[in-house]
């Protein structure tokens, strides 16, 4: 995916300090 | 009297009753108590005190105390409702509910907003969502040259940014998320339906006899 075609918060939301989905992972 | 409770017993500052908890959330009584077998997993990974501190949420988060993280520090911060510096029992289920699955759509995108809201104007701003982008392409370990990044940046404030002052506000935020609800995504957690079936352990630790559905 280019980034560039992206908007700033779909690149952002990927960060893994946003994915509160490991909390759940033992 | 009493001779047999010898173990000594762990306070948790902060944690409401289950069913009170219960009536105020998406959760039913049985995921609050699932919800405390994680909370006191992971508010126990460091120091044992009943509360997580921000090591252990990144900790939680990364599996890795030493990994700083702009976002899981703003996260920790939301969660953090009464400004402890530290997350309780009740912060910790009152936050997950806004990520349930159930829970308002109105609720998830007041919390996004002040999740990109890093420096708690009442709008999301240019810079702001700069460093927000800058600690991404660090954490991925993408490079993108500036002049890239302030086109992104300016593709997202053009669709963003209606008045085009330069930020945006939450009117502004709730039509451009309806108009993109992918950026919602975050904002959900398919595992709190599931929580008692991960944390089955709860059942023999719960405190409340009969639950009436």
């Amino acid at each position: 995916v280019a980034p560039v075609t992206m908007n700033a918060f779909e690149l952002i939301s990927k960060s893994q300090g946003l994915n509160l989905s490991s909390l759940f992972e033992k | 009297m009493g001779c047999f409770n010898s173990k000594p017993t762990r306070q948790y500052p902060g944690k409401e009753d289950p069913v009170i908890l219960a009536s105020q959330t998406a959760f039913t009584v049985s995921e609050v108590e699932a919800l405390f077998e994680l909370f006191k997993s992971i508010s126990s990974s460091v120091v044992d005190d009943g509360l997580i501190s921000k090591e252990e949420f990144q900790l939680a988060i990364f599996k890795n105390k030493k990994k700083e993280n702009i976002f899981a520090n703003r996260i920790f911060d939301l969660f953090d409702v009464k400004r402890k510096g530290v997350i309780d029992f009740d912060d910790f289920v009152r936050s997950l509910n806004v990520f349930h699955p159930n829970a308002a759509l109105e609720d998830k995108i007041e919390f996004s907003f002040r999740l990109y809201d890093l420096h708690n104007t009442g709008f999301i701003e240019r810079p702001e969502v700069k460093q927000m982008l800058i600690a991404l392409l660090f954490e991925s370990e993408m490079k993108l040259a500036d002049d890239v990044i302030e086109t992104i940046l300016d593709k997202t404030f053009l669709d963003a940014d209606l008045n085009q002052d330069g930020k945006i506000d939450i009117v502004e935020w709730r039509k451009f998320v309806s108009e993109n609800p992918s950026l919602l995504k975050i904002m959900t957690l398919p595992y709190l339906r599931d929580i008692t079936t991960s944390f089955p352990s709860f059942v023999f630790n719960s405190n409340v006899d009969e639950i009436v559905a």
